[in-house]
């Protein structure tokens, strides 16, 4: 479903900054991925072009074989909001609309009954545990609650796409694990998964690591960085 | 240097959340306290109220025996630049500014010269590994890279009161390593260290751990929530 063939990116800067190395790989559909590597090492990059949100400056990315870089603005977020679930590492919620408003956000364009993307948005907010902060102003809730959200927010559409930015990063070992539980639930579901992680737990979890290191991505097979 | 009478704080909401229960707690000079507890239990909270950010609802805030409560905002602000360190759980630096700028914060109104104030920054950031992203925006730095800037600011002082919300959420375990070694030298210098995380590495290191739940603090000796 994912597929870079010399893909890379670099920052103008200045200084240039060089991000991703062309990188040639393939993520198939049902795969749970983790993206493991130092901090600063292009991970956030390399799922930011994945989901549309960034565009290679070297290379080619086909999702579900269509050369994306090739559409337009208003066709790529046409085909993110159809197709990708997004948890961004800074949550990026709207802060002056509740929990339950944040996550019923990737429904309106669905084509569904305000009423139906209420209680799918509420019963979401209760799988993070957010239920009974589900009228909360975003900007009245914990680090860890926000993050929530946006995974939330993230899920609710259940995508054929799931990309995480380090979804637990604010979260206690407990809360993270039932976050990891949801990520599972949607793979079992045959639906693609790709975490980026600092979490050894998590990174354990998936079946398939890529690390990255200065901008090069590795497959490996051991489970965190050390 | 830190006293906890009664402290308790309430969020008028509505609904109304008692995000701290009335604690009745010391932290003496030199301690090295470790903060854990469940997502939205009240830890950022406590560690506000701690770092004259908030003001509590109930009972007196005692520091270094002053009743801090009593003070005015620009008294409690300068008490704040001069005797405290803080690393907030969303970073909060100026995004169109560099990394050193925003390092260099805290000393401008410590009388330091400018060109003490860069040299300082500067090795400051290369304490964290950034001594190469100095001149960045802060605005095109990654997730993790924030994050240590952030500690930066607020170790560049070497402050007698250094607070810490979650400085290792978005570091892998090497990077969050070097951060933990950063805060173990400030307390080596005698100054007080409270560090609220998530993180079981850095809850093991300290020698004292508050748990918080539901805005209930108490003393524990377990490591880490499990
Ligand atoms: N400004 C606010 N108004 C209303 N409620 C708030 C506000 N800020 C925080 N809360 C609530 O108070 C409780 C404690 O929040 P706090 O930020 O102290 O939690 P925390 O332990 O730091 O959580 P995390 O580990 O997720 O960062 C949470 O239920 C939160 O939703
Ligand atoms: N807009 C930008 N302009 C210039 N450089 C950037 C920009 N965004 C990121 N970078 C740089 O590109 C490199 C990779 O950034 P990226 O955000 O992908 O790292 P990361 O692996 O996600 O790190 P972390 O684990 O800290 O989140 C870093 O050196 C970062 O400073
Ligand atoms: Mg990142
Ligand atoms: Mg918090």
């Amino acid at each position: 479903v994912i597929e870079f063939d010399g893909v890379g990116r670099t920052y103008p800067g200045p200084p240039p900054v060089h991000a991703l190395q062309p990188t040639t790989l393939t993520v198939r559909k049902g795969e749970f991925v983790a993206v493991i590597g130092p901090s600063g090492s292009g991970k956030s990059t390399f799922l930011n072009i994945t989901g549309l949100l960034d565009r290679p400056t070297a290379g080619t990315y086909r999702l579900d074989g269509m050369d994306v870089d090739t559409l337009g603005e208003s066709e790529r977020t046409a085909l993110r909001g159809r197709r990708i679930g997004f948890v961004f590492q800074a949550f990026h919620l709207l802060s002056h609309r509740t929990a339950v408003e944040n996550v019923m956000v990737p429904m309106a364009y669905a084509g569904v009954a305000r009423r139906k993307r209420h209680r799918l948005a509420l019963e979401t907010l209760r799988h993070v545990g957010l239920g009974h902060r589900a009228q909360a102003m975003s900007n009245q809730l914990s680090g860890g609650e926000r993050q929530r959200v946006a995974v939330a927010r993230a899920l609710v559409t259940r995508p054929s796409l799931l990309l995480c930015d380090e979804p637990t990063g604010n979260l206690d070992t407990t809360t993270a694990g039932s976050v990891l539980e949801l990520l599972d639930g949607l793979h079992r579901d045959g639906q693609t998964v790709v975490v980026v992680t600092h979490n050894p737990d998590v990174a354990a979890h998936t079946q398939r690591r890529l690390l990255i290191q200065d901008g090069h991505v590795h497959e490996t097979t051991q489970g965190a960085l050390a």
